[in-house]
């Protein structure tokens, strides 16, 4: 079941908040309940799946488009640009929602709703399921906040290691350079001694044939 | 013995590397890795 | 100004809810407000810095542990090991907290509350507040996901930094080998010519001696 409260004021009495309820099954367009309080009395309705087929009809508009203003009207999030407009006759149970625009409004849709003779446990209930949300965030929040902690740790340790790599690899470029220049040496000394041995053999050779 | 010491002198660098047959890419690596109190 | 809001039960009526909201300004120890509702009816008090002496002087205990055991039973977080029991006398107001311990429990302290007159403008101020409250756990929650994604991000981009350093190096060491050795080789070719130039020099002595 999901549900969504908001903080509502009526166009008859403007200074006054109320709490919208809605509560519906996975999609909004099979049908929802509605639960309004003013914190002292409370009163409850059904809209469903017919009656919304029926006002998408009444405003010629199309079904999924209804629907669509339908959730912005009644589960918006903060910040929605779209403006909505509520009231309700207490006398008759009629409650109404209407989309404002620039300079008309035009009725989204309505329902009759009871009076409750037990506010006090909707209300009750009502704050309840606040208290559980809350607890709820809180703790997705603390569960967020130790992951973002483990992912800077877990960067903080990479950032390191890159950092070693890098200065590890100039050592070892130096280090190999070093080993071949020794080794290189060798050759060349070898190379050195050969070739003095070469020259020394041609000169005795030449004596010898000036003695012969 | 004296003898072979000359021997290896002639043959082998004293890193131990053959003066006279080429070498590999990984038998200069393993060669590099004996080096020790390389300055 | 700083707020808790709990769910509550009394000694004298188990199966039902009430709500407690402690009000504080920074330190409890300065003393607070009381606000009870059942969602019908509400009820306010105070407890000023002198009573939270008093209760402390009475029990015989330090007053830094006697405001810890308060903060415990009226500002607890979900957890809490200790029990504390809550119990209210409609008729004379009388509003009282106890611990609870094994086999008995002791009276922590006790405020007397008056009725008010207006008890949906405390029940709608107290949604209210709730509402704001998951309001903004909701923010702190989208601040933090978005936090989550950009360390995660970063952690897969120095990662792949980190292997892309690796296999450079290997690459950069595979190739230093590869030239080391081409030099090395060209070296120890010469040191053969060489080395055949000396063997055959000594050959052809031999041979003039004997002609000689």
């Amino acid at each position: 079941m999901e549900r969504k409260v908001s903080r509502i004021s009526l166009v008859s009495e403007p200074s006054k908040i109320y709490f919208l309820q809605v509560f519906w099954e996975k999609e909004l367009s099979t049908g929802f309940a509605i639960s309004l309080t003013d914190g002292l009395s409370a009163w409850t309705g059904k809209v469903s799946e017919v009656d919304i087929s029926r006002e998408a009809e009444d405003m010629a508009m199309e079904k999924e488009k209804y629907i669509d203003e339908l959730r912005r009207a009644l589960v918006w999030e903060e910040g929605s640009a779209d403006t909505y407009i509520f009231d309700f006759r207490k006398e008759s149970g009629h409650f109404f929602y209407e989309k404002s625009l620039k300079d008309v409004s035009f009725r989204l849709g309505s329902v009759e709703l009871q009076e409750v003779s037990s506010p006090d446990e909707v209300i009750r209930e009502l704050i309840g399921h606040c208290l559980d949300c809350i607890a709820e965030q809180q703790s997705k929040n603390k569960h967020l906040q130790k992951e973002n902690e483990r992912l800077l740790s877990d960067w903080n340790k990479i950032q390191k290691q890159l950092e070693k790599y890098v200065s590890a690899r100039e050592v070892l470029e130096a280090d190999l350079y070093n080993r071949f220049v020794l080794v290189l040496n060798e050759k060349k000394a070898k190379i050195r001694s050969l070739q003095k041995l070469i020259n020394e053999g041609q000169a005795p050779e030449k004596d010898t044939q000036n003695e012969r | 013995t004296p003898a072979t010491q000359r021997h290896f002198a002639r043959e082998y660098d004293r890193f131990g590397d053959s003066y006279f047959a080429d070498t590999s890419p990984d038998q200069l690596k393993e060669l590099f890795s004996g080096m020790k109190d390389v300055p």
